[in-house]
């Protein structure tokens, strides 16, 4: 089953 | 000093409407270009970027670039107060810790003023980088709350799949499973029927429902709403607010491990 990914993986805090 | 008068203040209680079920409590950005606010959810899956261009406002006063962190049940409920038809006035002092909210009915013969105390929230930026997306669909935003709906009572993901024949958004579980295409039709007599479909790449994605379910609670705020997409990125769900600015969502996709 696919996993949830969040979206820390994909956008950098500033 | 901050100070923003919006005529069509309704749409303030929209916007609030569409995002306090996803984010509880958010800092609203203040700085003379406008009024922004960007935030995830709890479980950082989901995230709403709102931005109101200072020239949509009759009038907009910005000193100092201020954040406002406020309980958004709090501001749904102070805005449940504005009649529909109520020009909002929001004013806030340079260091003070509350916001005021005025609704003046057109025709002026009723005002009333509401003071909401500000929350300290600590905020957490995040860049969200330009994306060249591999297909952005453009419906009614009706009609995408309409196929999150149905396909809840379906599944709670949903793989989003876009080729140059249409968008295809399928579900299944326990009930069975469940197929929707909406093709485009860039021909469709009246403006607000119009789908379109601007293809680079087929992508295909799989989404928790529930996310986007909560997104189409912005469906009064524009009458489309485009969702772009791309391999392994999150998408993108786009309700331009006309004249002003827009009410935009990202949610991370689910991946195979």
């Amino acid at each position: 089953t696919p996993m949830q990914n969040h979206l820390d993986e994909f956008f950098a805090m500033v | 000093m901050f100070e923003a008068r919006l005529v069509q203040g309704n749409l303030l209680k929209k916007v609030v409407d569409a995002v306090k079920d996803l984010v509880t409590d958010a800092n609203f950005d203040c700085s003379s270009s406008g009024f922004t606010l960007q935030a995830m959810d709890n479980s950082h899956v989901s995230l709403v970027s709102l931005s109101l261009r200072s020239d949509g406002f009759e009038h907009f006063r910005c000193d100092r670039n201020m954040s406002m962190g406020m309980s958004l049940g709090n501001l749904a409920k102070i805005l449940k107060c504005a009649g529909n038809d109520d020009i909002v006035t929001m004013k806030a002092a340079d260091d003070g810790d509350t916001v005021t909210f005025m609704f003046e009915s057109p025709k002026e013969d009723r005002v009333s003023d509401f003071e909401l105390k500000l929350m300290d929230i600590d905020s957490e930026h995040l860049g969200i980088p330009d994306t060249d997306y591999a297909a952005t669909v453009t419906l009614p935003a009706a009609e995408y709350q309409r196929i999150c709906r149905d396909l809840s009572s379906i599944g709670d993901t949903v793989v989003i799949s876009a080729t140059k024949d249409g968008v295809k958004f399928s579900s299944s579980g326990d009930v069975g499973t469940a197929n929707i295409t909406v093709r485009q039709n860039t021909t469709a007599d009246k403006k607000e029927e119009q789908v379109s479909i601007d293809l680079k790449e087929p992508v295909a994605l799989t989404f928790a429902l529930r996310y986007l379910n909560s997104f189409a609670k912005a469906t009064p705020l524009a009458s489309h709403v485009s969702l772009s997409m791309a391999r392994d990125l999150p998408v993108m769900v786009d309700y331009q607010i006309s004249d002003m600015g827009h009410l935009r969502f990202y949610l991370a996709p689910k991946i195979e491990d």
